[in-house]
């Protein structure tokens, strides 16, 4: 049985192979593979399945390739708004942040409303203010927007396509 | 949607799961990721989970605290009927596939996609999704180290 062990996702979804050309393809495997080693290095080490789990996950924010952190998809009203959570095994001791727009990693966040709060989940403006109180640097919220995640915004809107439009129930 | 599973050397599991949610939403919406039991879970009794994909479906299955509460369960009858007696490794992995792939059928039932990645506390790494792909990973000290993006890889 293996001592350790790793997986890891950046979303799911219809993913339409005639438009991943092999460079495409090659961006997304490096970054795959860079947030893997990142957790894998931790764990090889004897470090905590906590700690690899944020250092995966941190490196997958920090890219903007994945709807997480950098690169995330935009609100109806132009914004990013984050959301993170992360669990510990041990004693299933949780931490969760919705709705945050400028904290840079926000599972870090998560991990310190785990550690450093009496609660599981703060969202919004309250959560921020718990960032910022526990050190966090206040992150523009420029930082988050690609053009690629605006221009699938404008491509919804022109097609009058909203979750308030949508005819069928989201869950 | 990103999100990572963890089994340590120590025998402890953890999850973690980041989002920017859905392109468009309104309302302060919120999805699967910030809540622990649908998104996220981990227990070292039973399976550490992350998930992606249509959220609110997936708190409505409860995905991550189901998978992780079958295994479990399973585990306790089987402790309780074989008097501690170990189940092969092998055919707990097999196990774990049949739920994790059992609760997206789930999902999927309802309408939603997306899909799950899990770690065990034998260590194997599993994934489960019904959409045409999911950008995964898994690496194990047995030497497994590989990345994927569409399904059948």
């Amino acid at each position: 049985m293996p001592r350790w062990s790793l997986a890891i996702h950046g979303g799911a979804g219809t993913l339409d192979k005639a438009a991943m050309t092999p460079e495409r393809r090659a961006e997304y495997e490096a970054a795959l593979q860079a947030a893997l080693d990142a957790g894998a290095r931790v764990l090889a080490e004897g470090g905590s399945a906590i700690d690899a789990v944020k250092a995966a996950v941190i490196i997958m924010e920090d890219s903007p390739l994945f709807n997480a952190g950098k690169g995330a998809v935009f609100t109806w009203e132009g914004t990013n708004e984050l959301d993170a959570s992360i669990m510990d095994g041990r004693d299933r001791s949780a931490g969760a942040v919705a709705g945050v727009k400028t904290v840079k990693n926000p599972i870090l966040l998560a991990d310190t409303v785990r550690t450093q709060s009496e609660h599981v989940m703060l969202m919004g403006a309250g959560a921020e203010a718990f960032a910022v109180e526990k050190g966090f640097a206040v992150t523009p919220p420029e930082y988050f927007a690609t053009q690629a995640r605006r221009e699938a915004l404008e491509r919804m809107k022109a097609k009058q396509l909203s979750a308030l439009d949508v005819d069928h129930k989201f869950g | 949607t990103v999100g990572a599973v963890a089994l340590d050397r120590q025998g402890n599991l953890a999850a973690a799961t980041s989002t920017g949610g859905m392109t468009g939403k309104r309302w302060g919406r919120v999805g699967d990721a910030p809540i622990i039991g649908a998104g996220t879970y981990a227990d070292n009794r039973s399976c550490a989970v992350s998930a992606t994909g249509w959220g609110e479906y997936f708190i409505r299955v409860g995905v991550a605290h189901e998978i992780c509460a079958r295994l479990r369960a399973r585990q306790e009858v089987l402790d309780v009927l074989a008097a501690g007696m170990e189940t092969d490794p092998v055919v707990k992995t097999v196990e774990a596939q049949y739920f994790a792939d059992a609760v997206m059928a789930d999902v999927k039932q309802l309408g939603g996609d997306g899909g799950v990645i899990l770690v065990t506390p034998e260590g194997y790494a599993i994934f489960s999704f019904n959409t045409s792909g999911m950008y995964r990973g898994r690496a194990t000290s047995a030497g497994v180290n590989e990345v994927a993006i569409f399904g059948g890889e």
